[in-house]
């Protein structure tokens, strides 16, 4: 995360960090007991689920958990050219235990309102700073939705930005996700202190410039396709 | 035998700044008693966390009640706790009541029973089972069949800190300040 600030532990419970050999790769958002929520490219090359793990906690050198993955569910139209539906469910090999540090983050309803201008955090491990490298412990940053329209203008991404994604950032850029964050969650606060996944950490052009701010995968776009194959 | 007519004696009086100092000395460690004990009586204050739950007849079950993202889910639970607060507010234990808040939503026959956790301020010598009998009478003055919420409390369980988290944390989406129902600034 480029411009966010350290996480506590606790702070994002349902913040994952997505291992490949034993080495962060993705974030990801626990939606269950056994599923977690992340991007389709992060298993573009890695498909391999025995290759994987899924740890908890704020630390990825001394996480709170660690489990295995069965397997994993990669979008069917899943266009990496364009980032279209770039999504992902990793089913885990057993259940998570809940507890203060370790529980879901909600999943909204297909029609949930995401207001242009409203707050949301994104969190991850990523790097600081454009090709920097990984960090070892969460960071959170606190950005702004940002319309696919003003995201589309020239000097933005142009048209890029298709109606399953979603921007998210600061006008003046300086915070944002950055290399390691894909999967990891974008969320929002509802009137009852309730915490929504709306965003997958997906793309975007360098990171932190500004009108360029990060671009998610839109969940509820993906509401459906969630329930048909997690049941949730 | 000789007694000498004059024999020097050591002086009666005591030392005034003696006796000042001692006199100081015994009012501090008075003062330090009275003042600890008045802590630990009046003012040493710890949460106490109860669960319940309330029977709303009339109103029907659906899918839509199983999750908190749904907005029927949202209004409902939010007209629960104001409803709450409201009672709480308006009794002799307002200044005790912290919060309120509706965990589940289930189904109960042809009624939904909403369970609650809910968090009060007490000094620690309270008599507790005094204090949940209060709560509960309190709990049952509750108007019936306003905003057509028809509310019947059925049960009131005293529960831990620890079991109030492993309450918040099968629900999804919570952080800490939720998890410790937190005073609304």
């Amino acid at each position: 995360i480029m411009g966010g600030t350290k996480a506590e532990e606790g702070d994002w419970p349902w913040q994952v960090s997505l291992q490949w050999s034993s080495s962060h790769h993705c974030g990801g958002a626990l939606i269950s007991n056994r599923y977690i929520l992340s991007a389709a490219h992060c298993f573009r090359s890695y498909s391999d689920p025995r290759q994987w793990i899924a740890t908890f906690g704020t630390s990825t050198i001394s996480p709170l958990q660690r489990v295995g993955v069965s397997s994993i569910l990669i979008h069917d139209n899943y266009k990496p050219e364009t980032h279209e539906n770039d999504i992902a469910l990793v089913q885990l090999d057993r259940e998570v235990t809940f507890n203060r540090y370790i529980h879901t983050v909600c999943l909204p309803e297909a029609n949930q309102a995401i207001s242009p201008g409203s707050t949301a955090y994104v969190t991850g491990w990523g790097s600081q700073s454009y090709s920097g490298s990984t960090v070892p412990d969460l960071k959170q940053g606190r950005v702004n939705i940002i319309s696919n329209t003003v995201c589309n203008a020239p000097a933005g991404y142009n048209g890029a930005v298709l109606s399953g994604m979603l921007c998210a950032g600061l006008p003046e850029g300086g915070v944002d996700a950055c290399q390691g964050d894909s999967g990891g969650p974008l969320v929002q606060e509802d009137s009852r202190q309730h915490w929504f996944i709306v965003g997958i950490v997906s793309w975007g052009y360098q990171c932190g410039l500004p009108d360029k701010p990060g671009v998610y995968t839109r969940v509820t776009a993906y509401r459906d396709w969630i329930t048909q194959k997690t049941g949730i | 035998m000789y007694r000498p007519a004059r024999v020097t004696s050591a002086s009666r009086s005591l030392n005034p700044y003696l006796v000042f100092f001692a006199v100081v000395a015994v009012v501090v460690i008075l003062a330090v008693i009275i003042g600890l004990l008045v802590y630990f009586l009046a003012f040493d204050q710890k949460y106490y966390f109860y669960q319940s739950s309330i029977q709303i007849l009339g109103k029907q079950y659906s899918d839509e009640l199983s999750s908190p993202a749904t907005e029927k889910y949202r209004t409902l639970s939010g007209s629960i706790e104001s409803m709450i607060t409201k009672t709480f507010k308006e009794s002799d234990l307002k200044n005790q009541f912290i919060k309120a808040h509706v965990v589940k939503l289930r189904q109960s026959g042809n009624d939904v029973i909403a369970d609650i956790i809910m968090k009060f301020k007490f000094t620690r010598r309270i008599n507790e089972a005094s204090m949940k009998s209060r709560i509960e009478s309190i709990l049952h003055q509750m108007p019936n069949n306003s905003e057509d919420l028809d509310m019947h409390p059925t049960q009131l369980i005293p529960i831990t800190g620890q079991y109030t988290v492993q309450l918040f944390t099968r629900e999804c989406g919570v952080r800490s300040d939720l998890i410790n129902l937190s005073e609304d600034r």
